[in-house]
């Protein structure tokens, strides 16, 4: 899976998730990035938010959605992307990760799975990475 | 405001060797994406140019190089979302199409729905003057591989080869 949220000098956030999916997948088998709420969810008002991981648990936990709600009620951009991926891989024993920007431009990235590859362009630094920490 | 751009190339179970193509295909992507901002461009329009790089690239599950189901079939799905109107578009079980996000992008601006798949989604897409591609011209070697290995190990849910242990991939 591959994603990305950006903000523009407008201050307009815009969200954009795609997939293969899972190897060995079902036939007709959907996943979670196409589902508003569960891969990507953009919000003005809050901020735009990408997800990756094991999509049948992404999508019940509606992930994407999650972490919005809990910026929404003042939780900052990195601590709500590990409250719920965090939260998701208790509950349902399996790994995600996500990305997460806020519409002030603060920066959420976590993973619960081994690795995550990410990067972001900010005040015209490039920051990349894929290991935790 | 500042643009910023943040993109992600996938969770899970990367093996080692996968590494450096990932960390080289998502700096590709976001200077994609970052160039659109940095050119007066909307966020809507930079994060397709991100995903579109990512689709190119074999490194990454999506687009060319995206995982095979059962039948060998690369079955793709894209979703992409406005800020500003809480608008929507996304397709699913699409086949045939290098660049399943632009589909998405068609549908947000160019539909009344917010979400189509299968068979109707490839008539949409032909309709907006998408053109299909052979469809073993997205099945990459890892793609094979990894379809390989999970019939012959029945590990659901890897979309890489070579490491074990973990479930839970993107």
């Amino acid at each position: 899976t591959v994603g990305a949220v950006a903000i523009d000098k407008y201050g307009h956030i815009a969200v954009a998730t795609s997939t293969g999916g899972m190897s060995g997948k079902a036939v007709g088998r959907i996943g979670d990035t196409p589902l508003i709420g569960s891969g990507t969810y953009a919000d003005d008002n809050i901020g735009g938010v990408s997800t990756t991981g094991h999509g049948e648990s992404i999508l019940k936990y509606c992930l994407a959605h999650s972490i919005i709600k809990l910026m929404e009620n003042g939780t900052d951009a990195n601590t709500a992307t590990k409250e719920a991926v965090t939260g998701m891989t208790n509950r349902l024993k399996n790994t995600a990760g996500a990305i997460t920007l806020s519409k002030n431009g603060d920066v959420g990235i976590y993973f619960s799975s081994k690795r995550m590859s990410w990067a972001y362009i900010k005040s015209n630094k490039i920051f990349y990475g894929i290991e935790h920490n | 405001m500042e643009p910023i751009i943040l993109i992600h190339g996938g969770a899970g179970d990367i093996p080692q060797n996968r590494v450096k193509g990932k960390l080289d295909g998502v700096k590709v992507a976001v200077i994609a994406g970052h160039k659109i901002l940095a050119q007066g461009g909307s966020a809507l329009d930079a994060v397709e140019a991100a995903v579109l790089s990512m689709e190119d690239d074999e490194n990454f599950n999506a687009g060319y190089g995206s995982v095979l189901n059962l039948r060998g079939e690369v079955a793709m799905e894209a979703s992409i979302m406005r800020g500003e109107d809480l608008n929507a578009g996304a397709v699913t079980l699409v086949k045939d199409f290098p660049h399943p996000i632009s589909i998405a992008y068609k549908v947000l601006t160019d539909s009344p729905h917010s979400f189509i798949g299968g068979e109707g989604a490839k008539l949409f897409a032909l309709d907006k003057g998408f053109t299909t591609v052979p469809p073993e011209s997205l099945i990459s070697e890892n793609a094979k591989n990894a379809l390989e290995e999970f019939l012959q190990h029945g590990e659901l849910g890897r979309t890489e080869i070579g490491m074990k242990n973990e479930g839970g991939v993107g």
